[in-house]
């Protein structure tokens, strides 16, 4: 299997091509790729290699061919449906950021259980009770919801998407959930972000 | 050096003991910690070797001890001053986000360029035009800035940051920011998070 590291780097290499192909770029480098990128060029070939043979050596690569072949082999070829769950501040930014549907996730609603937010809705995007996410996720075929609610009733929630038939949560709570096999997980810790960073920090200073 | 996974992991630790803390917990098991946190207790006990001898094997730790010295190696120990950097919608959430005073981090400013926004204020936090950034930045000794802008204007920004004096970014722009030596990055990519539990899903269900 793909380390999850190499997935990420793929990620921003596809996210560059797209910009390059806006401008017009039809042919690039993996020299072109890896400056713009600052990662070395062999990290780029071996992180390629993992999907299979691309580009001639000397010619370089079709932009549109290779940001179609790594978003199909990665799954992001195809739309996929996701909700907020808790919409609250981290949440209501979450439901506005265009940038999950440059991935082709498209976040279809919001999940709240107070009452004040229940019936309104974020940019479009409608806020309903938690009561009936079950309903909402079967019915709408949801696979991934982004949780954001505050760290006490995270595992709680995390239950409840996953009897709903939820596969994937994007976990925004400093909590560590403990979930059954087979659900897919990734946690986005903010404060550990910055703590790593005021470590290296320290390291410096002394 | 410590490995940024273990630093990370730390943070993980040092919230949970502060939560055991709290209700009134004074001596705690490696095994009541890795099974609550779910992570193997031999990766616990190699993690706390790079801080040290911690604990009697049998015994258990001293949850105020462990507590104040994991922060003290890493730095959390003493508060450090950051600013947010365009105060949009995920700006404004992260303005207003207690989790970073958890880690001695404290947002005493927010910046755009613009004049809508400028003088405005969210929760108590000003709003400051971004022209007068690096006097602030000086005056207040300013070491951390998260960085909310768009990504055609994120490496602009940067490099007044850097300019300014600033020493570490949480960059939350999809793009790969080109910085001087020393300075300590942290990218914060949450499609790239969302594309990775796409592709395992993708996998599962092949
Ligand atoms: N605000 C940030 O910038 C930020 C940054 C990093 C992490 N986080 C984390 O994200 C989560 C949300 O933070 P926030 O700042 O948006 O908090 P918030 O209090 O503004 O929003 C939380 C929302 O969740 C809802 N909620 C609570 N319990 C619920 C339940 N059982 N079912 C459905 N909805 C429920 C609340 O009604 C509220 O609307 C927290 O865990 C926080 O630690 C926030
Ligand atoms: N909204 C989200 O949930 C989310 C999630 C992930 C990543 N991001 C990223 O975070 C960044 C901010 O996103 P957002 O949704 O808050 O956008 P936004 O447009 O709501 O906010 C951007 C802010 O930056 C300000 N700004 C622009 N250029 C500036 C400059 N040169 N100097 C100072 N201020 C400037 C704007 O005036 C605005 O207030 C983007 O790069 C986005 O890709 C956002």
């Amino acid at each position: 299997n793909i380390p999850v590291e190499t997935i990420k780097r793929t990620i921003t290499y596809i996210r560059y091509l797209e910009r390059e192909k806006q401008k017009g770029v039809k042919i690039i480098s993996s020299r072109d790729i890896t400056s713009l990128l600052n990662i070395p060029p062999a990290q780029f070939r071996k992180d390629l290699s993992f999907f299979g043979e691309f580009g001639k050596r000397g010619v370089g690569y079709n932009v549109d061919i290779l940001i179609e072949t790594l978003k199909q082999l990665l799954g992001l070829d195809r739309k996929v449906k996701a909700i907020v769950v808790g919409a609250g501040r981290l949440g209501t930014a979450l439901v506005q950021y265009p940038g999950f549907l440059e991935i082709n996730v498209e976040i279809i609603g919001a999940f709240d259980n107070d009452s004040k937010k229940i019936g309104q809705s974020i940019k479009g995007i409608d806020i309903y009770d938690i009561k009936n996410i079950k309903k909402f996720i079967i019915k709408n075929n949801v696979k991934i919801a982004l949780l954001c609610v505050p760290s006490d009733s995270a595992q709680i929630v995390a239950n409840i998407l996953i009897e709903a038939g939820i596969k994937s949560i994007l976990n925004f709570a400093p909590v560590v959930l403990i979930l059954p096999e087979g659900i897919n997980i990734a946690n986005v810790d903010m404060a550990s972000e910055i703590g790593s960073i005021i470590y290296r920090m320290k390291e410096t200073v002394q």
